[in-house]
């Protein structure tokens, strides 16, 4: 289950 | 990671770091909104629950733990260490107004119908206006302690790094996230009023008022 978009930020 | 981004997280640390400066040295809470500090930490957990199941970086990962922990304390500090010098009578701004719309907004724009994912978008949108009830208090007192108005100011300054980070992102990766970056602009925004009395008084050495 990937996230769509990237969190990666804070 | 950029260097806008970097900057970014590192204004939010130093904000933290001087609010929790503040309350200390002073031994006061004056000025300070409650409900903004509430606000702050319901963003913190909804956002950084992928703590528990998703790894980006060590820094992300100390970065988040941060932000929660610190966060906590400050509430802490207010609630109960120097609770009589928090005064609840001038934050008087309906968070409710603030929490009802952002979950609605959240249930409409998410990238995925999931707890998790809602909630992150949630986070997003309750911390842009999660600076409310402090400005409102801002403008019903009509000053602020100077250390109070670098506190805001480097919180300030952290969403509007980010703003060269998304477009820097756009050119070099192509990834836009719109729900984080019209949040961001809106955060940013609301700041502008406070940022030309900060520029224009309080880092010309003058005291931190409104005009009457």
């Amino acid at each position: 289950e990937g996230n769509p978009v990237k969190h990666d930020e804070l | 990671m950029n260097l806008f981004r970097l900057f970014g997280d590192m204004s939010h640390l130093a904000s933290i770091l001087i609010l929790v400066h503040k309350i200390q040295t002073t031994r006061s809470c004056r000025g300070i909104s409650f409900k903004t500090q509430a606000l702050y930490v319901t963003v913190f957990v909804s956002r950084y629950l992928d703590l528990f199941y998703d790894w980006v970086s060590l820094y992300n990962f100390f970065m988040k733990v941060f932000f929660i922990s610190s966060s906590c304390y400050i509430l802490y500090l207010m609630k109960m260490k120097f609770r009589p010098t928090n005064d609840p009578s001038i934050d008087t701004f309906r968070i409710e107004y603030l929490l009802g719309p952002c979950a609605i907004l959240a249930l409409i724009f998410h990238y995925k119908f999931t707890v998790t994912e809602v909630l992150w978008s949630f986070s997003i949108f309750l911390e842009s206006v999660a600076i409310l009830p402090q400005l409102f208090m801002l403008q019903r007192t009509g000053e602020a302690e100077t250390i109070t108005t670098h506190y805001l100011a480097a919180l300030g300054a952290y969403r509007a790094f980010y703003i060269p980070n998304w477009i820097y992102r756009y050119w070099t990766e192509d990834i836009v996230d719109p729900i984080a970056v019209t949040s961001g602009i809106v955060q940013t925004a609301l700041y502008l009023d406070f940022f030309y009395v900060y520029f224009t008084k309080v880092l010309q050495g003058q005291k931190f008022e409104l005009p009457a």
